[in-house]
């Protein structure tokens, strides 16, 4: 599971 | 932010002005799929939700609010403002056959059981799907108005732009968005055929595109 990441995409 | 995502981003967003200015400017939605429409506003939506609770930059709260606002704009102008020219008959995707897989999967393969990042899931997967109609809608009409397939061919390329932006953050930071990368593959890979389409046949000069 991925770390919790900041969903900077769009 | 790399010039890969810069430019992905750039060409999603020519790609859904192309679409707008198309049917606003030729009070026409002809050819053009209401369905696939509905379901980017819906990507957008079930996207977006944290635009009010995180913020990460003025580029990423401008572009979500423009791809918010286009995208809904695009969809009245198709199902009210110019639904006289709506093809239904030709837009006759069964969007259920995407939805309940969908739904049914983000439930399944998530990063975290909680409300914000399962409708984020749902955002990516559906997104991988949300074009089916419109690609659906054209071989059955067998054909496309050329403004159509350059909507088409930005849309499709900035995906591909997303992939090569995630090549280039694996290796210069070490990201790794599973979920987003195997969408986008798949996403990518429903357009192959259209651009091969695209470049033997648009791109020659060819008023419309027609499907042999």
């Amino acid at each position: 599971k991925l770390n919790e990441k900041k969903k900077d995409e769009l | 932010m790399n010039v890969f995502r810069l430019l992905g981003d750039v060409s999603h967003l020519v790609a859904i002005i192309i679409l707008f200015l198309k049917i606003f400017r030729s009070k026409s939605c002809a050819g053009i799929s209401g369905k696939s429409q509905v379901l980017f506003a819906l990507v957008f939506t079930t996207r977006y939700l944290d635009l009010f609770t995180s913020f990460i930059s003025i580029y990423n709260t401008v572009m979500k609010v423009v791809f918010l606002v286009l995208s809904y704009a695009t969809v009245y102008l198709i199902y009210l403002r110019f639904r006289s020219s709506y093809d239904s008959e030709s837009d006759t995707f069964r969007v259920e056959f995407l939805l309940v897989p969908v739904a049914g999967l983000s439930f399944l393969e998530n990063y975290d059981f909680t409300p914000i990042e399962i409708l984020w899931t749902f955002s990516i997967y559906l997104e991988s799907v949300a074009i089916l109609p419109q690609l659906f809608m054209i071989t059955k009409t067998g054909e496309a108005e050329s403004i159509t397939t350059h909507y088409l061919f930005f849309l499709g390329l900035y995906r591909a732009l997303y992939l090569a932006n995630w090549v280039w953050r694996y290796h210069t930071e070490g990201f790794f968005d599973q979920i987003a990368v195997v969408s986008g593959v798949v996403q990518t890979i429903f357009y192959c055929d259209f651009f091969y389409l695209y470049v033997t046949k648009v791109l020659k000069g060819n008023s419309k595109l027609t499907l042999p």
